[in-house]
């Protein structure tokens, strides 16, 4: 490996990015957890945490562009230069650009993120069948509306999955129009427009009104890729047009005539030889994760290596499993440490309780020995909590058998032993919530389950019990919506619990980012808390406000613990 | 219908990768990743012969050293990568 000269590297171990601008290729929750899976390269084998920000100026700043982007370096077109980062540093230092001339995928083939329908936000599958005919992107057969569509299953004819594809006729991105599709016809300085333009940018990105008339209105957005748009040239994002006429010759399908390189290409009119428009056709594109790993190497202190199959060497190659070699972990642990040694723990809480717990109410008999929480226990240095949840209008935060809490006065109390107040509890748990209906609390620990109705509590119960999969390891994450529902979160999924009936409701579960976009799809505990919704990751969180906008990235010691 | 095709090549606008011939595309991509015009400590550019600098790319990217633009390196240079300069001045 090599490190850049002076061993450029971050001072603090805690790295905040923010991701300026998305590619049209790809929807953009599917690019905001390739760069989260790209940073946890990183971050699983060094003690560096990576903030995503949402304003302002961070550490590491992304962006897509093309040729001419606005650093000394310009991109090349379709191929050939990929993206590039700088090593650590103040202003331009530590940023990652990637030329959007690229076909942005996961590197095996369009992914085609879905929407409506009744996929549930699922990627496409290609190719797939519908009335007996073979398709391999995304068509608009069988509507009369133009919206293309495709299945989610390999047989439409016998699942019937399907859900929407990203175009212009669904949404937009960016710009100033909160998604909302495009306006056919719209009029530009006087013009009608009547499809997605690139006039009046000088970056190539195809925009359109979503009004009648952008001189008026000056209500606008950026049209995400079709799956059959072409890639670069100078026609990006526009479908083939077939059959073209290309030096006289007719076409109905992408050729490499008329280049060397043997790239498939296609004209984007019925006639190359008269209007000159033209674009690649659409391959298995690069792995948005995999390049964007390596630029981060990049952007935390690494140069190139010369060994073939370090991610830090300069070819890009698509790796279906990938792991990082030796090479890499050996160059950014030489920056940053290696994480791998013990963590340290807190000294063991002397108590005993019954090793059996039973659905019953503790008696006065039982024998609980506690000793005296170490109150030098410092909670602010505490970096991920186990759960933190509101019982009775006090904010509770749960690590390893203690707990602290936000008193109703503002004033922070603990540590106390949750033994003390929640015997039948293990020492971890992963979720908790109070139905506010009835004041039962609800703690989820592993596969198990317990309801507390004051000092009387029922479990340890399986968590299949209430309907979740037996696949389910654990209940990460749980939220009051409404009366006697209750969303329970685990990674990428979530279901809605209807606490009267005890049981998980039909349609369930759903994808988290299809619902909840822009939070860390491994969030590890998720809460409720004075009507907002809370995703942790480690020590920070992102709060997601009622019409489901992350309004603000925070620390949980500073912000929430008041440290 | 063996008959080959008479392929015709035409310069496509706004292609960037434009149809070049081997020396061309080693030359642009000698420079561009850092192994030509290369700067000695003392500030005065390094005599860096083509061969020489085909050397260290081979070397770089564990090629066999030959120091001609043989098949293998050109193919290297047609492949997609990252654009950071591999040789730093």
């Amino acid at each position: 490996y090599q490190t850049f000269t002076g061993d450029l590297k971050w001072d603090s171990k805690d790295v905040s990015y923010r991701v300026v601008n998305y590619s049209p290729d790809m929807d953009a929750s599917v690019i905001d957890d390739a760069f989260a899976r790209a940073f946890k390269v990183w971050s699983d084998v060094t003690p560096l945490k990576f903030t995503r920000l949402f304003d302002g100026t961070a550490d590491i700043m992304i962006s897509f562009g093309v040729g001419d982007h606005g650093d000394p370096y310009p991109f090349d077109g379709k191929d050939g230069l990929l993206a590039h980062a700088y090593p650590p540093g103040k202003g331009i230092q530590g940023d990652a650009h990637f030329d959007d001339d690229e076909y942005w995928t996961l590197g095996t083939g369009p992914a085609i993120k879905t929407y409506y329908g009744n996929a549930e936000g699922a990627l496409c599958h290609f190719p797939f069948l519908f009335e007996g005919k073979s398709y391999s992107s995304c068509t608009t057969e069988g509507r009369t509306d133009d919206l293309p569509w495709c299945a989610t299953t390999k047989d439409y004819d016998k699942d019937k999955i399907f859900g929407f594809c990203p175009s212009e006729l669904l949404f937009t991105f960016g710009g100033n129009s909160d998604g909302a599709p495009c306006s056919f016809p719209f009029v530009f300085l006087g013009v009608k427009y009547d499809k997605c333009t690139t006039e009046g940018r000088n970056d190539g990105y195809r925009w359109c009104a979503t009004t009648g008339n952008f001189d008026t209105d000056k209500k606008y957005g950026f049209c995400p890729n079709r799956d059959t748009a072409v890639i670069g040239g100078n026609s990006a994002g526009d479908p083939c047009q077939f059959p073209f006429t290309f030096l006289g010759n007719q076409y109905s399908a992408c050729t490499s005539e008329g280049r060397d390189d043997g790239r498939l290409w296609c004209a984007t009119t019925s006639n190359y030889d008269t209007d000159k428009k033209w674009g690649f056709c659409p391959d298995k594109g690069y792995s948005l994760f995999l390049v964007a790993a390596h630029e981060f190497g990049h952007a935390l202190g690494l140069d190139h290596s010369n060994i073939k199959d370090a991610l830090m060497y300069p070819m890009y190659k698509y790796i279906k499993d990938f792991s990082l070699n030796r090479d890499d972990i050996d160059g950014i642990q030489y920056l940053y440490g290696s994480n791998t040694g013990p963590n340290p723990t807190p000294p063991e809480p002397q108590f005993t309780t019954s090793s059996s717990i039973l659905p019953t109410k503790p008696t006065p008999s039982e024998k609980t020995t506690t000793v005296h929480v170490d109150p030098s226990q410092d909670v602010c240095q505490i970096n991920e909590f186990d759960t933190i949840t509101e019982i009775q209008k006090e904010l509770h935060f749960f690590k390893d058998g203690h707990y602290w809490k936000n008193s109703k006065k503002g004033e922070r109390e603990g540590p106390f032993l949750t033994s003390k107040k929640w015997p039948a509890l293990p020492k971890v748990i992963n979720t908790a919530f109070e139905d506010q209906q009835t004041q039962k609390i609800y703690f989820f620990a592993g596969k198990q389950f317990w309801v507390y109705t004051g000092t009387e509590v029922l479990g340890p119960r399986k968590i299949e019990k209430l309907g979740l999969p037996s696949s389910l390891d654990k209940v990460e994450g749980a939220t009051q919506r409404g009366k006697g529902k209750v969303l329970l979160f685990n990674g990428e999924n979530f279901w809605r619990l209807d606490l009267k009936a005890q049981t998980i409701d039909k349609g369930y579960p759903q994808f988290t980012d299809a619902v909840f976009g822009g939070v860390p799809p491994d969030s590890h505990d998720v809460f409720l808390y004075k009507g907002s919704f809370y995703f942790c990751r480690e020590n920070f969180y992102w709060r997601m406000n009622a019409k489901r906008q992350v309004d603000r990235v925070g620390y949980v010691r500073y912000d929430l613990l008041k440290c | 219908w063996c008959v080959p095709l008479k392929s015709v090549y035409v310069a496509f606008p706004h292609d960037v990768i434009k149809n070049m011939t081997d020396v061309q595309l080693a030359a642009e991509y000698l420079k561009r990743y850092g192994y030509t015009d290369v700067l000695q400590k003392s500030g005065l550019p390094e005599d860096m012969s083509n061969s020489k600098a085909l050397r260290k790319l081979q070397r770089q990217l564990g090629l066999d050293e030959t120091g001609s633009l043989d098949k293998a390196t050109v193919d290297a240079m047609k492949q997609p990568r990252c654009g950071v300069p591999d040789i730093r001045n």
